[in-house]
């Protein structure tokens, strides 16, 4: 479901955003 | 060790969300990196909450360490 409501799924929510923030780390140096 | 080299990875990703290098995040920081980051404004709101684990409405490096921790699994003591 696309229409997924934030704070149904925090501990997903929360895994993206640090690896988000880990591929953005390492892609662009 | 292990722990160590979690806490400067948290430092490094740390900076990425606190540009103007307060020593803090706040929710609008937050929020501006929907720009960066494949993710709603509601998604890093949420994150925000969870990470901001006394609702002072800051995130420090430690809230930040303790939430990356978290999602590795590790326990990062204070």
């Amino acid at each position: 479901d696309p229409n997924m409501k934030a704070g149904t799924t925090s501990e997903g929510v929360l895994a993206n955003f640090f690896n988000s923030l880990l591929s953005k780390k390492t892609g662009t140096p | 060790s292990f722990q160590q080299e979690m806490l400067e990875k948290a430092k490094e990703l740390f900076q990425l969300c606190d540009k103007e290098e307060k020593g803090f995040i706040t929710k609008r920081d937050m929020q501006r990196l929907q720009n960066e980051l494949p993710l709603t404004p509601e998604q890093l709101e949420d994150v925000f909450d969870n990470l901001d684990q006394d609702n002072n409405g800051y995130l420090t490096p430690l809230e930040f360490s303790m939430g990356l921790g978290k999602f590795i699994g590790v326990e990062v003591l204070s």
